[in-house]
């Protein structure tokens, strides 16, 4: 069973198409394991992505070396996991 | 002790195998008018099945609707099973349900992506494409709404199998979406083709491959402002409305781009609710609410629909 400890949701915010390209760059890294959930199409709309415990720091380095504004959309997945897990227990009990 | 679909939790999740009870359940109970179809199988060789809504007989004209093709997407699953509830249970009670399936047939496939839903619930919650094999990958997937023969290939796909927007090695090389293809070819009448994802709270048409107004823009920008005004009026979530080029991004293989091309005029993805805040987890207690103000705006464009022949 996979896990997500650790794993959190970043929305990015992007000024210009500069900053998109960079994110676009970020998204053919296949080694950080980036999931994006919403991905880099204009400035006027987020970028929401996942990112894996092994890869924040990274990402983050990433984004704030290059004046990227973002915030944390999740803190832990896998708290909310959990969470709906129980429920869905709870729920059929 | 015997299931029946009231005792069935609408407003919880559920895993396949009691989705797939409670469409047995659905079609036992509501027989008249409800009957469940195999319209194929996945990869992984569990059945697709439809629910078909009519009260006539022969090939009438016929609504498309789905959900679930990303498997994480765990309220459009979800709430296809209110609505499926719903049109059954108010056929006869409500005019406006009764009048369309008095004109037309309602084809619902709950879960169009039943191999992902499985993995969702027994192996990684996030995942989003089929579990079919990638030939010289060790990736596995493909992702279903990149793999229609619409713009095949192009912006907004991945040609990496690791990716969750692998288009795959040619269209429809997914038996998930061919299922669905060859359904709508062999039935021929289908007037309009829906279909449920979610995050974003958008009403989209096409396109998605390019970024080309459709010949029909303007109709289906009303129809889908008209359908976003239903969504709102009932707990205010509001939807932007426009083509998925213009309100998302390039993405190519899409299925209502491909309905769309092949002649089925009104065709909308719905993204529904969900603020972002918890992702595809948005908790049990939401998916009646989504459910409620989903149908409204189903219903404006079915009825739309219905008045609207072509």
């Amino acid at each position: 069973l996979e896990t997500f400890v650790g794993h959190q949701v970043l929305r990015i915010k992007t000024r210009n198409e500069e900053q998109l390209k960079k994110l676009r760059f970020l998204e053919t890294l296949d080694h950080l394991e980036l999931d994006f959930w919403l991905n880099p199409s204009t400035p006027a709309l987020p970028v929401d992505v996942r990112i894996p415990a092994h890869s924040l720091q990274a990402v983050k380095i990433f984004l704030e070396s290059h004046g990227i504004e973002y915030s944390i959309l999740i803190e832990d997945l896998q708290v909310i996991l959990d969470r709906e897990k129980q429920d869905i227990v709870a729920s059929q009990q | 002790m015997e299931r029946s679909s009231s005792t069935f939790n609408y407003g919880t999740y559920h895993s396949l195998a009691s989705i797939y009870q409670e469409l047995d359940n659905l079609a036992s109970e509501y027989g008249n008018i409800v009957s469940k179809i195999q319209i194929g199988e996945s990869y992984e060789k569990r059945p697709l099945y439809v629910l078909k809504f009519s009260t006539g007989r022969g090939n009438r004209p016929a609504i498309w609707l789905d959900a679930g093709i990303h498997s994480r997407e765990w309220v459009t699953q979800a709430s296809a099973m209110w609505i499926a509830k719903k049109i059954a249970s108010d056929y006869g009670n409500d005019p406006s349900i009764t009048s369309l399936l008095n004109n037309l047939d309602i084809f619902l496939l709950p879960v169009a992506n039943p191999d992902g839903y499985e993995f969702t619930h027994t192996t990684n919650r996030m995942w989003r494409k089929t579990r079919s094999k990638n030939s010289g990958s060790l990736c596995i997937g493909v992702d279903p709404n990149r793999n229609w023969d619409a713009g095949f290939g192009g912006p907004g796909a991945s040609s990496n199998p690791c990716s969750d927007s692998y288009h795959g090695p040619r269209a429809n090389s997914e038996v998930e979406v061919k299922s669905v293809v060859d359904f709508i070819k062999n039935h021929g009448n289908i007037q309009a083709f829906l279909t449920l994802h979610s995050y974003s709270q958008l009403l989209m048409y096409p396109y998605g491959y390019k970024c080309t107004p459709p010949a029909d823009n303007a109709e289906l920008n009303t129809i889908g402002k008209a359908a976003a005004n239903s969504i709102r009026s009932l707990y205010g979530t509001t939807y932007t409305v426009g083509s998925i080029c213009s309100t998302i991004y390039q993405a190519s293989g899409g299925s209502i781009d491909w309905s769309y091309d092949y002649g089925i005029k009104y065709s909308f993805a719905f993204e529904l609710r969900d603020t972002g805040r918890y992702g595809f987890l948005l908790p049990a207690a939401q998916i009646i609410p989504t459910a409620e103000e989903t149908w409204l705006g189903l219903k404006t464009i079915m009825e739309y629909v219905r008045d609207n022949p072509y």
